[in-house]
């Protein structure tokens, strides 16, 4: 079923997002 | 009666030959029993990216943009699992107001993980259904879950 | 005696014995002082200890009901100076201030209120 989304990643277990410094921002100077 | 983080270890392979996505009567694709499971088993972990609450508005925001399905499940106040972009079969599990299925957030080695369990016996073909247990607001989604006593709504 | 806030701030970041120095790692979050301030003009000094590669601070002046779970400046309840390019922030918003700071600068931040 993956295969239908090329974007997904299938996984065996959780894996921890780590975060940009920018991800909480609208926009950048 | 084997200890919980005894159980959790071998889920993972034992879910891959346990449960299987298809086409569900209820909505879109659906996990379904490839075997016969019983009562209180570990079906299958609900795994993805791990990431805090501060970031999942912005993210269904992201998902609605782009018209892709939004699959989270909060873990507790200061987590919870995305398995839109990362996951596995677990974020197939459909809804249902009559569920064989339950989820539980069982803590193994320190970490947190949302499991399912099967509620009764669930024989081979059947499909897995939890109850999403959404909280109730203004803007209701139906729901399809086909139960004789479905709620209407999911939320 | 104006400290680090043991209990208003986010549970991830490690504050030192003294309460005068506080280390972070992973995602932004925030910590605030014991003491607030409400009118009139107020100043304090933050220094930069330590700043290994691909960290960063955004330090400034909150309110109450800013979050603690995202950087200073993510919110209307906050104004922050970002380390990297120098940014200022307020409501995910960025705008150019100055140049960059980093390990080893002192940094001063003051803030006017009215008298009543």
């Amino acid at each position: 079923w993956s295969a239908f989304a090329p974007d997904f990643k299938e996984l065996d277990e959780n894996v921890e997002y780590e975060e940009r410094e920018s991800e909480f921002d609208l926009s950048d100077e | 009666s084997l200890p919980m983080a005894m159980r959790f270890r071998h889920l993972r392979e034992t879910s891959k030959t346990s449960v299987g996505v298809f086409r569900s009567d209820i909505h879109g694709r659906g996990l379904f029993c490839l075997r016969d499971i019983e009562a209180g088993e570990m079906v299958i972990e609900y795994a993805g990216e791990v990431i805090r609450n501060t970031l999942t508005d912005n993210r269904e925001k992201y998902y609605q943009s782009k018209g892709i399905g939004c699959y989270m499940f909060k873990v507790d106040d200061n987590f919870t699992v995305d398995a839109t972009l990362k996951g596995n079969a677990a974020r197939f599990i459909n809804h249902s107001c009559e569920p064989n299925c339950y989820s539980r957030i069982v803590d193994i080695l320190g970490k947190k993980h949302i499991i399912i369990f099967a509620f009764r016996r669930i024989p081979q073909g059947e499909e897995l259904t939890y109850d999403y247990k959404f909280p109730i607001e203004d803007e209701k989604i139906h729901c399809h879950c086909l139960a004789r006593r479905c709620r209407k709504y999911l939320n | 005696q104006v400290l680090l806030a043991l209990h208003d701030r986010a549970p991830q970041l490690k504050v030192s014995e003294d309460r005068l120095s506080v280390t972070g790692e992973k995602g932004y979050c925030m910590i605030r002082a014991t003491h607030c301030v409400s009118k009139g003009q107020w100043y304090y000094e933050v220094t930069i200890d330590e700043m290994p590669e691909g960290s960063a601070t955004r330090l400034g002046w909150a309110q109450e009901y800013g979050n603690l779970q995202a950087p200073l400046g993510y919110d209307k309840f906050g104004y922050s100076w970002r380390s990297r390019k120098g940014t200022k922030f307020h409501e995910c918003h960025g705008k150019h201030f100055s140049t960059g700071y980093g390990e080893g600068d002192v940094l001063g931040f003051l803030i006017i209120l009215p008298e009543v």
